[in-house]
């Protein structure tokens, strides 16, 4: 995909896919997706985002979107676009049931439709929202998505990057492509008189990029307008750091 | 349990079985499981705990555990004590290999020779730290131990109540009685000069609790120390809020 682009049965990405993953849940993954598909955006790029994290599918609470998927056809889907971003969750192909416990068979098929029936057009970037952890189900998309490169979203805790070094060497025993890591809730910077604390610990992100032999591409501070952000579908495209990330 | 005891094989639980609960991960769910444990045996209670978190069986790393359990004879097991508390890790039965997936029926069997084969002796409180979320395993669990209370940890944001509601509900159709909800990382206070900042929102735990009929227990600031505690294994009893908690 470096120099070349990735055909879809109806579309076309010209820079890349991009799949994010991390080792835990809560670490701010699906945040760091929304975010960096809206910095991507504001550089003129035209991306789409596939959620296929089944925790929760929260792209579209994050990102803003309230309009469904339309049918073209019996077959064939229109995605529905925020913010000028193209948008498809797994979440939204099946009944707000709550209770559905996801396989990985179910999910890789309705990814696999994605794919094939979906009237993308256009993108240059193509993201995809990774269940967190290295079990069956991210293990299974990121062997069908082996052109993506791979984004590691982590806290800098201990505890954290361990996790998140694991899904590193998934990523590495299936060849895929480390773009980089991003460290999550690096510091915690006071409103009132500055004072920076780092609460979740310092360093992690940069040990790990060491150890997968990676870079370290932002460090994200933990700030409310983050939280308000993805909580009201109004998401803060993170100032000048995520930029920088997207510089890949 | 309430005004009787439980009866294990190799032990008796005077005063009752706590299952700790979550929606999402990476809310603090074995933090705070730890610390009430910690906080409990300092009021001069007997506490086991079962970790059962399948998504990383950290029971042991945050209180600090690096002993074994230990074979009493070929079948039943001495459980390893730290700080005065007993604990059993589904995590320390199975190698240390990174790469298990764990379905429910390999958990229930673990679960089940834990209530079976070790000697917990006289405890007045086990306390279970269940996987996350309202999938099968917490499912199954919980209806293993259906004489538990039920303790749900949140943070405030409304993505996180919003699924953690719904471990809720989950209890309530297994009439597993609901003791109370624990908000935690309610806000964070400087260091320097004392703003207090509510970074992840408010009033989550308290609207969760009300739709739940079920009370709001305490609520725990984000503090470097709590994090610190769970990293070094040294945890923090954290300050008297989680006492209060601990008086149900
Ligand atoms: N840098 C940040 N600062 C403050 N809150 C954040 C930050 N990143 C994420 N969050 C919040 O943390 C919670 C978890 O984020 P989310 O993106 O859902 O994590 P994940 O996808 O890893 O489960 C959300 O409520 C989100 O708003
Ligand atoms: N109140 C708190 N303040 C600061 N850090 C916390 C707090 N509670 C938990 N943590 C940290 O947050 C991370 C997640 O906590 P953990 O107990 O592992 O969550 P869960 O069991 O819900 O996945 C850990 O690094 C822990 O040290
Ligand atoms: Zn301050």
């Amino acid at each position: 995909v470096e120099d070349g682009w990735f055909k879809l049965e109806h579309g076309l990405v010209n820079e890349g896919l991009i799949a994010i993953a991390s080792g835990k849940g809560g670490v701010g993954k699906s945040t760091v997706t929304v975010n960096l598909a809206l910095a991507l955006h504001k550089l003129g790029r035209r991306v789409g985002i596939i959620d296929a994290d089944i925790h929760g599918f929260s792209i579209p609470r994050i990102i803003g979107l309230t309009d469904k998927p339309r049918a073209f056809n019996e077959k064939e889907i229109i995605p529905p676009e925020v913010n000028g971003v193209k948008v498809m969750s797994a979440g939204s192909m099946i009944a707000e049931n709550k209770a559905i416990i996801w396989r990985a068979p179910m999910l890789l098929g309705v990814l696999e439709q994605f794919m094939k029936d979906v009237h993308w057009g256009e993108l240059d970037y193509l993201l995809f929202d990774l269940p967190p952890g290295t079990g069956d189900m991210p293990l299974n998309i990121m062997q069908q998505i082996s052109d993506a490169g791979i984004l590691i979203v982590t806290t800098p805790q201990v505890a954290a990057t361990k996790v998140a070094s694991r899904v590193g060497s998934m990523a590495k025993q299936l060849d895929s492509d480390i773009l980089g890591i991003i460290e999550n809730m690096s510091y915690y910077q006071c409103d009132k008189c500055g004072d920076k604390e780092y609460i979740f610990g310092q360093g992690g992100g940069q040990k790990m990029a060491k150890e997968l032999d990676s870079k370290l591409l932002t460090q994200l501070p933990l700030m409310a307008t983050i939280r308000q952000g993805s909580d009201q579908g109004k998401p803060v495209v993170i100032a000048e750091p995520e930029a920088e990330a997207t510089q890949k």
